[in-house]
């Protein structure tokens, strides 16, 4: 079970749709400050239903729009999607590529499809608890947080822990 | 539910002991219960010991030695309770050349059953890399993905600093 | 009281336009006071455009753009009032190359009137200085200084390294 | 008016006494993780006068006095002394040169100290606000601390201004 493949359109700098493939292994990503590495990773804990703008460094949900530069109107809508390899049937569901897709229109409304039909965030969640990605706190280190697990109170490295159990 | 959590805080807590030993040889560093007498509630404390120096708390290690310690304790519990996969983003940014080794040595630890996606500035991490995606943003504010080179061993000193920068 | 703050920031907003443009060429920074109609009480709020992006809250820009605005306000208060000395632990850690070029021009503007003792990982930075002292550990657990170096212009690379390792 | 030396003697890891000098203009420090580079910059904010033991990452403020490694005893006090030119007289003091000594002992006694005469940290205080040093927080910026004024509430900016004015 590992990503297969991520697109975006729309979400934050990634104004035109862009495609990533991924294999098993070690992936490095690297680029000049502010051209769109830690938006990558907001993307991906963004469409695994993550519902804090906080997290993903923003204001209001809204902010992860591309909002437009010099050469470039702002778009309407975000959305992205991750492709998970499902060959060893850790979800179970009965595909060997499962899709997860979120998009977020201007007006606020959110839309979330697995393998293209629409669905609840609660079966998104499901799906990811299934696969044994319930809770990415710990599996996702966004820029600077490295040492939170230090800082964190005993009970929250005991969540961290319990989480992953 | 403290079944769960105390059994997989045992396999959490030895294999911390073991990637210590390889985050900092000669040093030593523990998992411990807050307040063993109340499992469902008890916190996890941090130990630690960088080489010969004397075990103090962890707010006087330094940026480097925090950071590492830090990374010992997520991927102890990722390497016993595997995640399909880990994102890393800028982890190593506090890392001197030496620490930078040993990181990567930790990294090593975990490749067989987690996919790993790490942001870094650092030329080693780059290099440590099985495949290279290079962010930029040649028209401002838009990025574009520049390319993915796969096995990095192919890819020439030059590439990595076209990708850098 | 309120009009020695009103003066001074009146001084630094215009001194954080001129750095600004230094730190980010193209790019269009101010300061601005949160609550106009309440000298007394008003907070002082920063708009930041990097380069030829759109404007947009603090929080959506990357690690390296943060620490570079971060600066550009510290330093033009300092520049403004200069204060005796201003010592920087490692505040180049998420620049990258070009940032920090940035950077270091952004320190040349102070250094006139004010003292600079900067610590840092980074060559770019360790060239710019006119003197060097190298700390390190060779008995484990005890610091010792060992060695300064007039003018790093004639410090060669061997020494540099060997400082930093 | 510039730092001309400092002397540690049992703070933090400078078990033995321990003499840099500096020069106007930019110095530069380096070394690897865990050396002493942070604990240089404690060890100015603590002779400066810092009653908050978290400013200097501590516990309690006897955090500072030298530990113990497994080659060295823990020592009974931590000693800092910084000297300043005063040939400029920006301090309101007949002498060329000031001392600021600050001693800590294990039992937690205090004691402050002015070109070697015993005297309160009320007269350390006095002496550095007539010297344009009143408020080092934005002269003396932390590891990990450089974007806390993106953080900040406007109001806390304010501060910063108003101290410097
Ligand atoms: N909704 C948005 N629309 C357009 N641009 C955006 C949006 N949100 C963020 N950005 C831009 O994305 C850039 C930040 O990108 P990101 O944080 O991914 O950089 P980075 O590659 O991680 O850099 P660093 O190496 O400094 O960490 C910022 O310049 C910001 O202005
Ligand atoms: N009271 C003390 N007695 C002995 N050693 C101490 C004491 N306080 C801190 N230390 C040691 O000092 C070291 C930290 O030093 P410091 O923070 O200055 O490192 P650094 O050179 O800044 O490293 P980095 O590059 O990682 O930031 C730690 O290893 C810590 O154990
Ligand atoms: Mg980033
Ligand atoms: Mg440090």
């Amino acid at each position: 079970m590992f990503l297969k493949s991520l697109v975006l359109k729309g979400f934050k700098s990634f104004a035109d749709t862009t495609k990533l493939d991924f294999e098993p292994g070690v992936t490095v990503v690297v680029g000049p400050n502010g051209s769109g590495k830690s938006n990558l990773v907001d993307a991906i804990s963004w469409v695994l239903g993550s519902q804090s703008p906080h997290a993903i460094r923003s204001g209001k949900m809204e902010d992860v729009i591309f909002q437009g530069s010099k050469k470039r109107a702002a778009l309407g809508r975000a959305e992205v999607s991750l492709v998970f390899d499902n060959e060893s049937g850790t979800i179970p569901m009965d595909f060997p590529e499962i899709k997860i897709s979120r998009t977020l229109f201007k007006t606020g409304e959110s839309e979330y499809a697995i393998n293209g039909s629409v669905c609840r965030l609660m079966d998104v969640a499901d799906l990811l608890s299934d696969g044994g990605m319930g809770k990415s706190q710990h599996t996702i280190v966004s820029q600077g947080e490295v040492d939170t697990v230090l800082n964190d109170r005993s009970e929250e490295r005991r969540l961290v822990i319990e989480e992953a159990a | 539910i403290a079944n769960a959590f105390e059994v997989a805080f045992s396999d959490i807590a030895a294999s911390f002991e073991q990637l210590f030993q390889i985050a900092f040889p000669g040093g030593e560093g523990k998992l411990s219960l807050s307040n063993p007498e109340n499992p469902l509630e008890t916190g996890v404390d941090i130990t630690a010991r960088p080489g010969e120096k004397s075990i103090k708390r962890l707010s006087l290690l330094s940026g480097g030695e925090r950071s590492l310690v830090a990374l010992t304790f997520l991927f102890s519990v990722i390497k016993c309770r595997p995640a399909p996969f880990c994102i890393l983003d800028e982890v190593d940014a506090a890392l001197d050349d030496i620490n930078l080794c040993r990181f990567l040595d930790l990294v090593a630890e975990l490749t067989n059953d987690t996919q790993l996606l790490i942001i870094s500035h650092q030329k080693r991490t780059m290099e440590a890399g099985d495949y290279l995606y290079g962010i930029s943003m040649p028209t401002e504010g838009i990025t574009k993905v520049i390319s993915e080179k796969k096995s990095s061993n192919q890819t020439s000193n030059q590439e990595t600093n076209q990708l850098e920068n």
